[in-house]
């Protein structure tokens, strides 16, 4: 008997043994998840494989991408007050074609939350990006900006930060069906202001600050209907 | 006709037996973040006619003892899991995504002669 790898791999859903490089570190509620079927299985519990109750979403693969994207530095931002300006790319290419999405979930990490060290009031701008961004990455890199589609959020940031979620699950959807679509988002911090104007803070430093802590992920539910049956209608 | 009891000591018999998988010992470790194995169990023993009703056995587990005493081309009832209970993953995979998922039947909690 010879130890047929591959066969066992198959079977868990990947093609061949991961060799991470990077470690990405595991999110409170993938964790929780995994310690609530943990626990029911040893209690014995009847637990359904195809809910995910702490999301309150059907699903049974739950996928943490992390962003490849990069920071942009253009020697003309588009307004003085821009303090940061990332695309942000998640390679959906590990969903198989038979999962149905059921969720997604972008999450910003902002830093952490804290109360010491209040900074200006912020302005985030979410939008996807139509046209891959050329003209290079990092810094000193391109001098333009991408192209720009819809706008996804804008909103207010207020101290204290933390992660900030977004809906994209209909976003997704379309990147799913068409991946040429997925050339990623385009993440806009701005400084609005500082609420306390007795306060004397260094935008500079809130920037860099951000751009040192910054850290996007997507959480992407997925439903395999050859594991899972669909749910049962709803009597009327 | 009578149907001569095979002899079978207690331990020999159909039930359930501890075997933890290590993920350690396939090499798996280096991206499986948890758990770090499972108690997968296994089923073996013998599912001897006379107690096949008594060793949570199918009703065709038993006519297949029956079947097979009377017949020896017909094989013996077999000591197979009854009752399985699934695990959940959390590993990294390729693309440096952490993943979560749930697999079916992956612990034997029950054996029984099918």
């Amino acid at each position: 008997f010879q130890f047929q790898e591959h066969v066992l791999l198959q079977f868990l859903g990947l093609d061949k043994a991961p060799s991470p490089l990077k470690f990405q570190s595991v999110p409170y509620i993938l964790r929780k998840i995994f310690q609530d079927q943990e626990a029911a299985a040893t209690t014995g519990v009847f637990q359904d494989l195809c809910y995910v109750k702490q999301l309150g979403v059907r699903g049974n693969v739950l996928r943490l991408l992390p962003d490849q994207g990069f920071f942009l530095y253009s020697k003309k931002l588009s307004q003085a007050s821009s303090c940061l300006q990332k695309q942000l790319y998640f390679n959906l290419s590990a969903i198989k074609e038979k999962e149905e999405l059921t969720m997604v979930q972008l999450g910003l990490d902002l830093g952490p939350n804290t109360y010491y060290n209040l900074g200006p009031e912020l302005e985030l701008a979410l939008s996807l990006l139509e046209e891959p961004h050329v003209g290079g990455e990092g810094e000193g890199g391109g001098s333009s900006l991408p192209k720009m589609g819809k706008m996804l959020a804008l909103q207010s940031v207020p101290w204290p930060q933390g992660v900030l979620y977004f809906n994209l699950l209909h976003v997704a959807k379309d990147w799913n069906n068409n991946s040429k679509k997925n050339l990623g988002l385009f993440l806009e911090i701005l400084v609005k202001g500082h609420r306390d104007t007795e306060v004397n803070f260094q935008p500079e430093d809130t920037c860099a600050r951000l751009r040192h802590l910054l850290h996007a992920s997507l959480l992407v539910v997925t439903l395999n209907p050859e594991q899972c049956h669909p749910s049962p209608r709803k009597r009327r | 006709s009578a149907i001569p009891v095979p002899k079978a000591s207690c331990k020999n018999l159909c039930h359930r037996h501890q075997l933890f998988i290590n993920f350690r010992d396939l090499g798996w470790h280096k991206w499986i973040i948890a758990p770090r194995g499972f108690m997968a169990n296994y089923c073996h023993g013998e599912c001897p006619f006379s107690l096949t009703t008594s060793l949570n056995s199918s009703n065709y587990a038993f006519m297949q003892a029956l079947m097979s005493a009377a017949h020896p081309d017909v094989p013996h009832a077999v000591c197979i899991p009854t009752r399985l209970s699934p695990i959940s993953m959390l590993y990294h995979d390729n693309d440096d995504n952490v993943i979560l998922r749930h697999y079916e039947d992956m612990v034997v909690d029950e054996c029984g002669c099918g």
